[in-house]
Formats: C-alpha cells, structure tokens, sequence
C-alpha cells in the first residue's frame, strides 16, 4: 500500500528529524525578525494535505493573501552519506479577511506529489479513482504515527483540504487562519 | 507494497530533479578543485543500495579508506511550499590498494532507511524478514523506472551491496571502485 509506506517515510525520513527542534528554530527566527507576527501557544509547522493532490510550489501562487516571508534557520545533518543535509521550512505572512498580518510555518506534505504523479504514470499501477483513497490513507497513517510520538507532540497540525471551495480566492489563506 | 512507492517517491523526488544537472554540477566542482581526481567517462551518481539497510550517515565510518572531500555546488528549488529546498550531494575521496585517490559523487539510497526502520516498528506492518524481499524490490523498481528516463541517462550508477565480505574492512572502498 504505497500511502501507508510514504507516510512512515514522512515521519521517520523528515517529521522525527525536523518537529523536535521546531520550537527552538521559530524563537531564534522571532528573535532576529522583531516586526514578525507569530500566534499565541506552541508554534506548530502547518502541514497541507490537499485531497485532490493538486499542490503549488509557491503558495502565493494560490491565494494573494499568502506572502512569502523567510526561512526559518537551516538545520543540517548528516543523513546516509549526505553530509550537512539542509531541512528548512518556510515562512508565510498570512493576510486575514480585515487585513491583519498573521506569520505561520506552513507547506504541503511532499509524499503527495509522488502520489500525484504515480496516479500519471501508467507503469505505478495506480489512477487517479485510487489516488483519493490514498491520501485518505497516507492522512490516517499519518494521524496514528504522529499521536503516539512523544518527540512530535503540539510540534504540528495536519490540515486535509477538501474540494468544495476551490472556487475561491482566499480559500487556502481562511483554511490555514483557522488553524 | 511499500519498496515500490519507496522507488518512486525516489525517482520523482529527487533522481529526476537532481541527475539531469548533475554533469554541469561536478564540472564546476572540478574547476573549483583544482586537485581532484575524476575518472573518465560520464560522471554519475553513485547510489549504494545495501541488502541488509545498514547505513551509516558518514562513508568514512565504514571504510577509512574513504574520506569526505566536499559537497556538490547546492541546488535550489522551490518544492510544495518549500521555498529554495536545498538538494546537495557529497564527494568522498576513495583510496585504492596502491593509495591512488578517486574522488566520486556516492550516497546511500536514503529511502532504505524508512525500510529499516518499518521492520523494527510492530505498527508498521512487516517484519526483518520480508525487508529483504522489499530491497531486492525497490533495486528492480528503481532500475526499471530509470532504465526508461531519457533525462537521467548515464548520470547514475545503482550498487547493490550484499552481505558477504562484510567483514572486509575495505569492502565498501573497493566496491565503489569497480564502478
Ligand atoms: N518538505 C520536505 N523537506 C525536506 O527537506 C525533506 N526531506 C525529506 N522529505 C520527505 O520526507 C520523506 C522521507 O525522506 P527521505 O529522505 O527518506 O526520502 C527522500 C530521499 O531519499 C530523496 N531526497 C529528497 N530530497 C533529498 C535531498 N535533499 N538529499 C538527498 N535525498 C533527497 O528523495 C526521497 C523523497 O523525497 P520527497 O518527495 O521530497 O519527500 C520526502 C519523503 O517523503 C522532505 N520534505
């Protein structure tokens, strides 16, 4: 079952490595960005997980109340002969609908793209009717690695977009805001 | 069947992004380092794709025979949200019996590493045994998908690693020289 096995390559090949030092990461990031505006509680890295697998590389490419704002720190590490592996994540300034300025880590769950283009490629061995079962299943997966990891806890939230308001604009700025 | 999402999510994550530009990159290594040896031919990425998942982080830890020079000059790219992803790759110096140096673009295949770590989690469905089995399956997975991609020909070189001069403590610097 390809999304069972690219959820647990998700967590054990990138969410272990990268949540753990996450907290430590967006304070040292708020440090030396003072105008940055960052939510109350625990800073969680926003993971999308779009349905349909449809997913941009830039975000403001979706909705125009999504900026890109900076990096957070690198962390690097030495991963299976890849020495100084750089993990980064990105941060966006999210405009809400009274234009308040909202910073937020946030990107897509990048197994998905491997998924998207399985479901093209006739010698993967799956369509595009099996592609929506499994991002249901990669989620689920996903859901029962992360609740049972210690190190992970309150160090993300995983956001499973659906298809009714594709239509519009500020669609991906209102879903992430509300979480 | 886990191994052959595993070869794909390879393949469309990271092969095709980063072989097709593989040759320019190790030209400007080599015009950057005057003192490196390469050999002749097509440059290629040397991907060692061990039997038993046993991966170290560092070559040099395996073989001291090996030792790392330097990285690839960085690529950046924008993925799922991600902006300016880093992909880099690590050159190792290799000695061979008469201390000659050969420097090579080499690496273990990452996605070994969720394999080796599904089989120690009860949660994740298959055990030692059947690991094995899903090695062999993501080798002929992978060497079938790359067999047929036009952009990444002769930029790659796929080493199965299997067990049985494990205890030659030169066996990983002599193997990488036969390729
Ligand atoms: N957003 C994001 N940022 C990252 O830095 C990152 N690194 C990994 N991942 C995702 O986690 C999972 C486990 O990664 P692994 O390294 O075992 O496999 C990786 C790895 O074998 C190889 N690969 C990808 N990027 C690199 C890289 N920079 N260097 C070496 N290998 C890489 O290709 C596989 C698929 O990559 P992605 O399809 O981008 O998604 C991966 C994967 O779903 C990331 N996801």
């Amino acid at each position: 079952n390809v999304a069972h096995g690219l959820a647990w390559s998700f967590y054990v090949g990138y969410l272990q490595l990268v949540l753990p030092s996450l907290g430590k990461s967006i304070d040292s990031f708020r440090a030396s960005h003072r105008n940055s505006f960052w939510g109350q509680g625990p800073q969680k890295l926003l993971i999308l997980i779009p349905l349909n697998t449809n997913i941009s590389h830039k975000l403001e490419e979706e909705d125009n109340y999504i900026q890109f704002y900076d990096s957070l720190p690198n962390s690097q590490l030495d991963r299976a002969g890849i020495q100084g592996r750089v993990y980064k994540h990105s941060v966006y300034r999210v405009q809400d609908e009274n234009g308040k300025a909202h910073d937020c880590a946030v990107e897509y769950a990048t197994p998905l793209l491997t998924l998207y283009r399985m479901s093209q490629d006739r010698r993967a061995g799956f369509g595009e009717p099996e592609r929506r079962q499994q991002v249901l299943l990669f989620y689920r997966t996903l859901q029962d690695i992360l609740e049972q990891s210690q190190e992970c806890r309150n160090r993300y939230r995983l956001i499973l977009l659906k298809d009714e308001h594709q239509d519009d604009a500020h669609f991906l700025s209102k879903t992430i805001l509300k979480h």
